[in-house]
């Protein structure tokens, strides 16, 4: 089964 | 001071509509070039942007810059008070505990005024850089609605699959599996209805269902959706708000363990 990634992987926090 | 009318109160109802899955609350970010919602739904997995501008507005003053945490179930609770046809107006002062929503009847023979405490909240912020993605598909919204909700039966997740042919959604699941693919129109001659891809790179990821079927409840705002799309980072579904703005909703993919 395919895990959810996290949008703050993505994403830095500014 | 702060003030933000808007003679169609409907669009507002269609915008809290399309956030209040998501989120609970949200930081409303006002200033002179008008409002700005980014708030991730409590599992960092989605993001919602809504940029609503200044010119979109009747009328629109914002003397300094503000930041109003508000309850996004409250605040759809107020909108529910209002008349389809009513005019709505944000009012709040400067250092403000509280928003008022004022909704005038178009015959101006009634006026309510609901206020709502405001609320304190840590923000995270993410910057998100402008991209250019591999693909770019702009659909029927209603179209988008209806696929998100029939391959929600088969599986938890929809793969989106882009070539420059079309675009290919599928699911599979314990049931069977099931897969729709849509061509790019040959003319564009009615944009409300036409299907046209974008393509540098063809690009197939997988997305949760839960999360695409509350980003679906923003079709009543536009009648096309626009999906930008490239490998290993997230969706963008962005839905125009009229002449005023627009909401986009960024989803994280899901990767093979």
């Amino acid at each position: 089964t395919p895990i959810q990634n996290d949008l703050k992987e993505f994403y830095a926090l500014v | 001071m702060f003030e933000a009318r808007l003679t169609q109160s409907a669009i507002l109802k269609k915008v809290l509509d399309a956030v209040k899955d998501l989120l609970s609350e949200a930081t409303f970010e006002c200033s002179d070039s008008g409002i700005q919602v980014q708030a991730m739904d409590n599992a960092h997995v989605s993001l919602v942007s809504l940029n609503l501008r200044s010119d979109g507005f009747d009328k629109y003053r914002c003397d300094r810059n503000l930041s109003m945490g508000m309850s996004i179930s409250c605040m759809s609770k107020i909108l529910r008070c209002a008349g389809a046809e009513d005019t709505v107006t944000l009012r709040a002062w400067d250092s403000p505990e509280s928003i008022v929503f004022i909704f005038e009847s178009p015959n101006k023979d009634k006026l309510a005024e609901y206020e709502m405490k405001l609320i304190n909240m840590d923000q995270e912020h993410l910057g998100i850089p402008e991209t250019s993605y591999s693909c770019v598909v702009k659909m029927p919204s209603a179209e988008f609605t209806r696929i998100c909700r029939d391959l929600s039966q088969f599986g938890e997740s929809i793969t989106f699959a882009c070539t420059k042919e079309g675009i290919k959604f599928s699911a599979s699941g314990d049931y069977g599996s099931a897969n729709i693919k849509l061509a790019q129109t040959a003319d564009a001659d009615n944009e409300e209805e036409a299907i046209i891809v974008n393509m540098q790179e063809p690009v197939k990821l997988t997305f949760s269902c839960r999360y695409l079927n509350c980003f679906v409840k923003a079709g009543p705002l536009c009648n096309q959706v626009q999906l930008s799309m490239s490998d290993d980072v997230p969706l963008v579904c962005e839905y125009k708000i009229g002449d005023i703005g627009h909401i986009r909703y960024y989803l994280a993919p899901k990767i093979d363990d």
